[in-house]
């Protein structure tokens, strides 16, 4: 199983449509200081069930949507839709038949403070979401994300938070 | 339960070990549970030394010495169990050119169970991935991405 | 002193939203006394926005842009009192090729001032500075340095 | 005023003596992961006054001690010296008439626990030595020495710390 594509729009500096289509090797993210790689990170991270605003480094949540630029005006909604192929047969996905290979999460949030979970475009709750993605191996907890400056907390962090990463594995 | 985290303990333990000689030509590290009579409530400790230093805590390790070691606990992790991707957000940030090679090289091994994606400004890098994806920003504010391919 | 502070703070702003505005190419800068009754005991906010960005939080800064922002206040307040001298440790590693050469440029203007040190991995910030020293520990876990001068 | 030289002995992987000489230009020390390049910034740090263990990377004070190699034994005592040159006359030094342009602070610590402190080779407190640099304008509060990974902590800092450095300026 593998990450097929990830799609953003109105989310942080991506307020335009954008999909990133990523092979099943081992792909490079570049670019200039503030160009926008690390929000593809938090982009991630947000739709496979980070709540945490401290760690998407927004002080509030409306913070996750375009706030505009000089040439844009500020836009009402954020939604990411990240996409798995090659998902394995008999994970559980909230009553929605695994019938295609491919499983799209979409996530969304409004200015107004109402947010939307979809598998496969069709409307479920963000446990859902979540529940789906442990079974697939991923989650907020395990080492799927190392964000920018902390590659050290893995052994700078108390001796109880390593556990977990022997608890993930086991 | 207990067994199997007794289990994966050692595994990853002894993938440890082997990943920090090889990432760092030699030294030894060690992971140690706190509270041995108790494993499944137990903390664990990391024992780290680069080939040729004494035994000292994690703490006067280098910057480079201290991303490579985590690096090392991620794919002895890894090893035992892959996650299906992984994304990386500079972590080449501190290493010399010398510890990107080993660490890249290592990378590559270890994608072919996970795929990776790694941010970067690195051009060492960058020479050993599959694909580029260049994010821009043409337009102040807003970010635009082109991808480049190759094998 | 209250009225020395008022003029050293007025003198610090003014220098940081200039060398902000030189090292982002643009984009506007600001502290502000949070307790202006009462500056001398007052904490001082920072408002930063690059070029063309809208007003916003400084936590969603990029982790290169957070690292200019914070030379550009440092530079800010040496330009009022330089240090005799500054130890810089590898504060371009989170700079883009562009932003290291925006960097080195102003560095190399403060330096008539003040006697910078810096440690680095970076081949740019090499390529500035007027004399190197290589440490090296060909014996293991032993330091020693090496001088290397040029203009 | 410019930092002529500093001499490292038995200090972290600085076993052997050391004398690095700075020119009054632009400096870069450069060399592998690990080599000893932060170690240099530690010296200077703690010869100028820093206590902090936890800054300096260390648990204990006798973790600045070098503690050894697979090829040399530990070592007791570990020892810096830092020769500032063209210093402007007028700045006190603890009763040391300042004649020479030069003035060597010197700090020493021996693993049975016990400190000594020099200027120009003459025994004095670590108050002589703190109060001279601060006179000199050099203190570990001030922006004389920014850590590996810290170079954020300005901004991302307590607006009351921001004072700090207007304080220092004025
Ligand atoms: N809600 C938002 N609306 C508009 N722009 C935003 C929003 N949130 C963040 N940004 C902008 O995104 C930029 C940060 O992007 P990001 O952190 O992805 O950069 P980066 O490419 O990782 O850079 P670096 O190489 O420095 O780490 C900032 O300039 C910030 O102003
Ligand atoms: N008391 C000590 N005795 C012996 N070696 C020590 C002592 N304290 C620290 N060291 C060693 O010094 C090394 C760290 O050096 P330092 O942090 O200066 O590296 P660096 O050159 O800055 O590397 P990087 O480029 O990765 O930041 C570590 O390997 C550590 O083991
Ligand atoms: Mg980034
Ligand atoms: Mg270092």
């Amino acid at each position: 199983m593998y990450l097929k594509n990830l799609e953003l729009e109105g989310f942080k500096s991506f307020v335009d449509s954008t999909n990133l289509e990523f092979g099943n090797g081992f792909t490079a993210i570049v670019g200039p200081n503030g160009c926008g790689k690390s929000n593809v990170s938090d982009a991630i991270r947000w739709v496979i069930g980070e709540q945490r605003s401290k760690t998407l480094r927004s002080t509030r949540i409306t913070d996750l949507i375009f706030n505009g630029s000089s040439s844009r005006k500020p836009v009402n909604r954020a939604e990411i839709s990240l996409t798995l192929s090659n998902v394995p047969a008999g994970i559980r996905i909230a009553g929605i038949s695994n019938t295609a290979e491919d499983v799209k999460v979409t996530r969304c949030y409004h200015r107004s403070g109402e947010s939307e979970f979809y598998i496969n475009q069709i409307p479920c709750r963000l446990k859902d979401i979540t529940d789906f993605l442990l079974d697939a191996g991923i989650s907020p907890k395990v080492l799927t994300i190392i964000e920018q400056g902390h590659i050290q907390d893995i052994i700078t962090s108390k001796p109880e938070e390593r556990r977990i990463l022997i608890e993930e594995a086991a | 339960t207990k067994q199997r985290f007794l289990d994966t303990f050692e595994l990853v333990n002894v993938n440890f070990k082997e990943i920090f000689a090889r990432l760092f030509q030699g030294g030894k590290a060690n992971l140690t549970l706190v509270d041995k009579a108790n494993p499944l409530d137990s903390g664990i400790e990391i024992t780290a030394n680069p080939l040729g230093k004494s035994l000292q805590s994690l703490a006067l390790m280098s910057g480079g010495e201290k991303a490579m070691t985590a690096i090392a606990l991620m794919f002895a992790v890894f090893k035992v169990r892959p996650s299906p991707f992984c994304l990386l957000d500079e972590v080449d940030a501190p290493l010399d050119e010398a510890n990107v090679v080993r660490f890249q090289e290592m990378l590559k091994e270890m994608a072919v169970n996970t795929q990776f994606i790694i941010i970067t400004h690195n051009q060492k890098t960058m020479s050993f991935a599959n694909a580029l994806y260049g994010i821009t920003m043409e337009e102040q504010g807003v970010s635009k991405a082109v991808s480049v391919h190759f094998n």
